[in-house]
């Protein structure tokens, strides 16, 4: 009960670009992943590699990533990833 | 223990509901319910998609572990025979059962809802829902078309019915023969809409005014998203109406007149879906049933309604992820019904100015895997245990926790004094 309470999800796709089968690429295609925890305060995401022959995610193979923080930005507007990769604060999620 | 369970899930239910704070949207039945439950703001979907997200919560492990990212494998043969939530319950001697959409139909349920591992007996599917995706929809020119936007006059289209009104009267008959053969049940019901097409009885457009339809606080791509973060809503492209906007792809954007129409017919969906669980609920009090069953309610993700110029789930963003969670339980999260007292008459949202607050709002961040063990426990089952890091060849065990050490139950309230500042606000 004393753990801060975390939700993850994940969401799939077939490349780094918008293609027409970005919403529902089949897992064949599936190319990256996109891996999200939030808590109260924030959403965090990495989109990394992955394999769909064996389902390994390579967490070494940063594609982008988001972070919005709930306080300032509900909307999740402002991505402020790449503007806080070096913060203590990212360094502390990673 | 030894609750019946009536588990409603929704298709593309984001919370915007009276319950949930929303000013716009009538739901009047869903908010009677959240008045009598334990109602969690924070509630998330494990994918933003159906089949995946389905699996993932029937079966209580996360789509890595069901492998199911897809809409083409079926988890107990791609991944592992993992038991499923209604599973459990039958394997504890209720009877279960399936009414329209709560596995994804298709191969990722094995072309039969996983029946006879999940369900005593064969799942329910409207008649009506094979003309979901025709053409159905009459246009401007008098003709009918497949349309996005599709309010209908009900008297006209096949079978004159649709499918959620099906689902209901046969959850309802279910409902009267449980209640006769005084049989502990479980019984799962799956409402197809607000998912697109928004197809639904057309007088509930008149809950909506055009001129009160706002668009999205942020229609816009967001300049730093990462455009692998995007989704470029193709399923709705490829209805006739929108196909006629000619909007270019993936960034669109829709013009801002026809935004306001999928909006419109986004919320009338809502009220039309809280209509369908009115009358549910109202049965199950008819019956006499509210006062020994635990009632569900939640989606399998949301929807983007123009938030980041999406139009669609497919995303991590939070208006596709987050769904609505509330649970009752009988002299828990409300007091037991008086005998002849009323807990859920039906509301007619066309009439009905709701007023009724949440019975308990928690803001702690829980997820759908959770549901599986959360239910277990209510109902008094023994809790599966939680699943070792690597899972495959375990049967039965939960990759979420129980969420009920966050219920406050009724006893706890009153011993507040009267003072709910802390309950309703966690």
């Amino acid at each position: 009960d004393q753990k801060e309470p975390i939700a993850f999800c994940q969401y799939p796709r077939p490349a780094d670009t918008p293609q027409w089968n970005s919403d529902k690429p089949r897992l064949k295609d599936i190319k990256i992943m996109g891996y999200s925890m939030r808590t109260v305060d924030y959403r965090y995401t990495v989109w990394v590699g992955f394999n769909p022959n064996n389902f390994k995610a390579n967490f070494q193979d940063i594609h982008a990533g988001e972070l919005y923080m709930v306080g300032t930005d509900p909307g999740q507007d402002h991505n402020i990833y790449n503007n806080s990769l070096h913060s203590n604060f990212v360094k502390k999620i990673l | 223990g030894g609750k019946n369970v009536l588990f409603i899930v929704v298709d593309d239910l984001r919370p915007t509901l009276g319950c949930y704070g929303d000013n716009l949207v009538k739901s009047p039945n869903i908010d009677q319910l959240a008045s009598q439950s334990v109602v969690f703001q924070n509630a998330y979907a494990q994918q933003a998609v159906c089949a995946p997200s389905r699996v993932s919560f029937l079966t209580g492990r996360r789509p890595d572990t069901t492998r199911l990212y897809d809409f083409y494998s079926y988890w107990r043969v791609h991944a592992g025979n993992y038991s499923t939530l209604p599973q459990y319950f039958k394997e504890n001697g209720y009877t279960t059962m399936s009414v329209g959409k709560v596995f994804h139909p298709g191969i990722s349920s094995n072309y039969n809802d996983d029946y006879p591992y999940s369900w005593s007996i064969p799942p329910f599917h409207p008649s009506t829902e094979k003309y979901e995706n025709t053409k159905t929809c009459k246009g401007k020119d008098g003709q009918l078309h497949a349309n996005l936007v599709c309010p209908v006059d009900v008297a006209e289209v096949p079978e004159g019915t649709l499918p959620d009104i099906q689902s209901t009267e046969e959850a309802i008959r279910l409902l009267n023969i449980m209640k006769r053969k005084k049989q502990k049940f479980f019984l799962a019901v799956g409402y197809h809409k607000p998912h697109i097409p928004l197809r639904y009885p057309q007088e509930f457009l008149k809950l909506y005014p055009l001129e009160n339809i706002t668009l999205a606080p942020d229609p816009w791509v967001p300049e730093e998203l990462p455009p692998v973060a995007y989704n470029p809503w193709t399923d709705i492209r490829e209805r006739e109406d929108v196909q006629a906007l000619n909007i270019s792809f993936p960034y669109g954007p829709i013009p801002e007149d026809f935004q306001r129409l999928i909006r419109q017919s986004y919320f009338a969906a809502v009220s039309y879906l809280d209509m369908q669980v009115g009358l549910l609920l109202n049965a199950l009090d008819d019956l006499k049933l509210s006062r020994n069953t635990i009632v569900v309610f939640t989606a399998d993700h949301g929807w983007s309604l123009g938030e980041h110029g999406e139009w669609a789930k497919y995303s991590n963003f939070d208006v596709a992820t987050q769904v609505p969670l509330m649970f009752y339980v009988p002299g828990k999260t409300s007091s037991f019904a008086n005998p002849g007292g009323r807990k859920f008459p039906y509301l007619d949202p066309f009439t009905h100015v709701s007023n009724l607050i949440p019975q308990g709002q928690t803001k702690k961040i829980v997820e759908l895997v959770s549901l599986f063990p959360t239910l277990a426990e209510l109902a008094g089952l023994l809790i599966p245990a939680l699943c070792p890091e690597t899972s495959f060849d375990v049967a039965l065990c939960s990759e979420g926790e129980s969420i009920v050490r966050y219920f406050v139950s009724m006893e706890e309230k009153v011993d507040c004094g009267g003072d709910d500042s802390d309950y309703y606000q966690d």
